[in-house]
């Protein structure tokens, strides 16, 4: 899988998921990616977000707006997708990552699989990663 | 459970984020690769923004990056499914109004991103899937191409390993990864 997600000068935002699945799948599955409120989903007065992993389990908690419900609280962009991606691991044992941008500008790339190839851009600054505790940072002016 | 996370800052402005699909382990002679290819897309989809571009041109640009890339499993570099075939599903929304566009299943094109939104611009539905979908990339003008192009050495590798490991396809297939 693979996914984005966006904040715009005018203060709009989206995201975007694409593909992804499970080698030697059954013909005709389908897993999360292209479920709007699963794979995905945007509202500008929340966020946007772009979930991968485990299809089957990010469908059943509906992990995008998932997160988002915990934005609606009131939680940060770091505890409503860490609250997500354990709800789902907790009640499935299925394992994944989200990328979440607030209305506010606030970003986070959360996973609880081994890993997952993330990065960011902002203020012209681009951090990219991929296993845990590993950012690399580049000046993009 | 400690999840690994990166965070930014809270002022308002122009920002993009993109991710390549949860993995388990990624070789060290990928890993590079897949660095350069989250950095370009990420790059691409902030050029969008600064040249003035919207969310979603910005989204659906970082993400047509990553379909072209083999080092990703989308677009070119997908997984095989049973059949040693391509099946691929794409969603994308805009949170101006929450219009939406998703296709699932389409094969030989290069692109199911493009598709997604398309659905999204030009028809009063949220979802198209196989056939219907495939005809709808006809309509809109979207090429055909030999599903070859969306196979990589690796997803065949992959493919063969499976089948071998753990036979057929089991219904409690371990909840894991995607």
């Amino acid at each position: 899988t693979v996914g984005a997600v966006a904040l715009d000068c005018k203060g709009n935002v989206a995201y975007a998921t694409s593909t992804g699945g499970i080698v030697n799948k059954m013909v005709g599955r389908v897993g999360d990616s292209p479920c709007i409120g699963a794979g995905g989903y945007a509202d500008n007065n929340l966020g946007a977000v772009s979930t991968t992993g485990h299809g089957e389990s990010i469908l059943k908690v509906n992990l995008a707006r998932l997160a988002l419900f915990h934005i609606e609280q009131g939680k940060t962009v770091d505890e409503a997708a860490e609250l997500a991606l354990n709800y789902m691991k907790s009640k499935l044992k299925g394992l994944g990552g989200l990328i979440l941008v607030s209305k506010t500008g606030d970003w986070v790339a959360k996973w609880t699989s081994a890993s997952m190839p993330w990065a960011a851009v902002k203020n012209g600054k681009l951090q990219a990663g991929i296993d845990i505790c590993e950012t690399r940072t580049r000046d993009l002016h | 459970m400690a999840a690994a996370s990166a965070r930014g800052s809270i002022d308002v402005s122009l920002v993009v984020v993109v991710h390549g699909g949860g993995a388990s382990n990624i070789s060290a002679d990928r890993k590079e690769r897949v660095h350069e290819g989250i950095a370009r897309a990420a790059t691409e989809g902030y050029n969008i923004l600064k040249a003035g571009g919207s969310a979603i041109d910005a989204v659906e640009g970082a993400v047509i990056v990553l379909e072209k890339d083999p080092e990703f499993n989308a677009g070119c570099g997908s997984v095989l499914n049973a059949k040693g075939d391509v099946e691929m599903d794409a969603s994308i929304m805009d949170g101006k109004d929450l219009s939406a566009g998703a296709v699932s299943a389409v094969r030989c094109i290069e692109n199911p991103i493009k598709l997604a939104r398309l659905v999204m611009e030009k028809t009063p539905h949220c979802f198209l899937t196989g056939h219907g979908a495939e005809k709808f990339a006809a309509d809109m003008g979207i090429p055909e191409i030999p599903v070859e192009n969306l196979i990589t050495e690796r997803s065949k590798k992959h493919l063969e390993k499976e089948k071998l490991e753990k036979g057929a396809q089991r219904a409690d297939c371990p909840k894991n990864l995607g």
